[in-house]
């Protein structure tokens, strides 16, 4: 137990460091939550507990609460954007599900006019969901597609439309330009849409992901973040770095590639794993 | 930017007599930094650091750059080497009946994408190539290689209705043998390297089918997991080389560096783009540069 009023031993810090850094929660973040557990115990915020559960605490405080998707909007918009290969169509297929449960109609969009047989693969998971799909041509302008999802969405009484983008880099000026279209478009077929718009991360992403977020947020608002591939072994830890620099909340974790796999987020049982 | 960094840690110091070691400490924290921030595997940093370190306590300090500069020469010339040295590794493939080269890696890395680039390349330096989709697991993963197939006039085999992929896979080797395809570009589905079921699917197909080239595909952001991840890959199934993927955005690829020197095996192709032409050989300078930058 750490004595009221000291230091963090020279063990602890590497301890923590070796920890966050091997999470890809990234060196400069390390070492401003290093530097505030230190300035909490000095001032005796921090009387007792060993390292580890004084960062778990801390870090389940950073983490704040989960976005939980609240469909009030009829249709309720979701957009899903990130770079290439996170795992977005798939997520789509898992959230579908979960909304198809929970007693909603389901409408997909299938946004990746662009690469080689993604609407193909979303149509897959339409079918396996039970779940109904608009597409559009090969190389057709993703924005009409979606404009015209949304369209149906509110004259078929859909309560959810849910719409695939192209994996996009983030620093493709003219892809994140194409993003911004889609967002502007979408909000003249449903007033206030997109509602949600959800970032999609790998949770073998290191530092990068950072600035993925950082330039998807600044050019379309994000309202939630989802890590895939927590079944693996990453950690996500480049989520802390964002929730703390942006401040968007993680919504929920991708844990395989079937239909279920898919975990509503919990800030608790994601630090815990994160620490073992 | 480092140099700047480095620069600045080093402002009191004048070109006269050696680096001390605190110095070279100082200079070195920075460094760390930015091999940690740039996704170089933690372990590998520091003993990487360490060796950096060794090398150059009782280095002269050089009159003509400052130094923060000869700090940042020392690190790269060895980040280089550590890469693969000057110049370009080429990829050696030997004549077979047919030739079978085998990519793998995690999911959503740039398997698929990658064999339409491989084979564009291979025809280029006179193969005569077809691919053949092991992916029985991911929704459209056929039709996908399909696709990128029809785009590029190269063949490509998919397996039948509940096919294997092991039978798929000799089935294209006896149609490569008929047709006159010399290379055979193996699409596998991606898995995650602490899946034992999907391992030893991997495992079997590499014992079954001998191929003369298994690469791992890997994405340039991925973080202080690619150590895990190459190193179980290139235990149970064996790697020659790494392709490297997505360079094309801003990620600064440190797995490069952390599988080259955990791994052992070359890093021969990077990915820069969506397109099928988008591939190039690794150039380890280039790659340190970018990982310094
Ligand atoms: N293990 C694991 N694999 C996942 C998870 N989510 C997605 N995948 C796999 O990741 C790969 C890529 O998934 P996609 O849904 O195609 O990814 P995407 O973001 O739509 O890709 P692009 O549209 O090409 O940018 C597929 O093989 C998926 O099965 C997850 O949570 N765990
Ligand atoms: N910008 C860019 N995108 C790439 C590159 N290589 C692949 N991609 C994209 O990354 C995504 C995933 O590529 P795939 O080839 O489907 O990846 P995969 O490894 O076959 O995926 P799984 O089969 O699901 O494991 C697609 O959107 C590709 O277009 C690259 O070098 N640069
Ligand atoms: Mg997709
Ligand atoms: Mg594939």
């Amino acid at each position: 137990a750490l004595p009221f009023g000291k230091k963090l031993t020279r063990e602890d810090i590497e301890l923590v460091e070796e920890i966050l850094i091997g999470a890809d929660v990234g060196v400069i973040t390390t070492e401003e939550i290093i530097e505030e557990l230190n300035e909490a115990v000095k001032n005796g915020e921090i009387t007792g507990g060993d390292a580890i559960s004084i960062l778990e605490e801390r870090l389940i405080d950073e983490l704040g609460e989960p976005l939980r998707i609240d469909v009030r909007a009829k249709p309720h918009i979701i957009l899903v954007v990130g770079v290439n290969g996170t795992g977005k169509t798939t997520t789509i297929g898992k959230l579908a599900h979960r909304f198809k449960n929970d007693g909603k109609k389901v409408l997909l969009a299938a946004g990746d006019t662009f690469r080689a047989a993604a609407s193909e693969q979303l149509a897959v998971w339409a079918e396996r969901v039970g779940v109904d799909m608009v597409m559009g041509q090969h190389s057709s302008d993703p924005a009409a597609v979606i404009f015209d999802a949304a369209k149906k969405a509110g004259a078929k009484d859909y309560d959810v439309l849910i719409a695939d983008t192209a994996g996009r880099l983030h620093t493709k000026k003219n892809l994140m330009e194409e993003l911004k279209k889609i967002v502007r478009v979408v909000g003249k077929a449903v007033e206030g849409a997109p509602h949600d718009t959800l970032l999609v991360i790998d949770a073998t992403t290191g530092q990068n992901g950072l600035a993925q977020a950082e330039v998807f947020h600044s050019a379309i608002k994000l309202t939630g973040i989802i890590i895939t591939k927590l079944d693996g072994t990453g950690k996500g830890g480049i989520a802390i770095a964002i929730r703390r620099k942006l401040g968007v909340p993680i919504c929920a974790i991708g844990t395989g590639e079937k239909i279920d796999d898919f975990v509503d987020f919990s800030p608790q049982d994601y630090v815990k794993a994160m620490l073992e | 930017q480092l140099t700047e960094r480095l620069n600045q840690a080093f402002k009191s110091l004048t070109g006269r007599g050696k680096l001390s070691e605190k110095n070279i400490a100082d200079g070195l924290r920075e460094v760390r930094r930015a091999l940690l921030e740039a996704d170089v595997n933690f372990k590998v940093v520091k003993s990487f650091i360490e060796s950096v370190q060794q090398e150059a306590v009782g280095e002269k300090v050089m009159k003509s750059i400052t130094p923060g500069q000869q700090i940042i020469k020392i690190v790269h010339d060895k980040l280089v080497d550590l890469l693969g040295g000057r110049g370009v590794q080429s990829i050696k493939l030997p004549k077979a009946n047919p030739t079978i080269v085998m990519l793998v890696g995690l999911q959503g890395s740039g398997k698929t994408t990658h064999a339409a680039k491989l084979a564009v390349w291979l025809r280029e330096r006179k193969w005569n190539p077809a691919m053949v989709a092991l992916d029985v697991y991911r929704p459209a993963a056929a039709q996908q290689l399909q696709i990128l197939g029809n785009q590029i006039s190269v063949p490509v085999i998919v397996p039948q209705m509940l096919e294997t992929p092991l039978s798929c896979a000799n089935r294209s080797i006896a149609e490569a043998q008929m047709k006159g395809y010399d290379i055979l570009i193996l699409d596998t589905a991606g898995r995650l390297q602490i899946d034992d079921e999907m391992m030893r699917e991997l495992e079997e197909l590499q014992l079954r089918l001998r191929p003369q080239c298994v690469f791992l595909v890997v994405d340039a952001m991925t973080g202080q997991t690619a150590v895990e991840v190459g190193q179980e890959f290139a235990r149970r199934v064996g790697i020659d080389g790494f392709i490297l993927t997505k360079l094309d955005g801003d990620a600064k690829g440190g797995a490069a560096l952390s599988l080259r020197a955990v791994v052992g095996k070359p890093i021969l192709f990077i990915g820069t783009g969506e397109k099928t032409d988008a591939i190039e050989p690794f150039y380890p300078d280039r790659m340190a540069n970018r990982i310094l930058g």
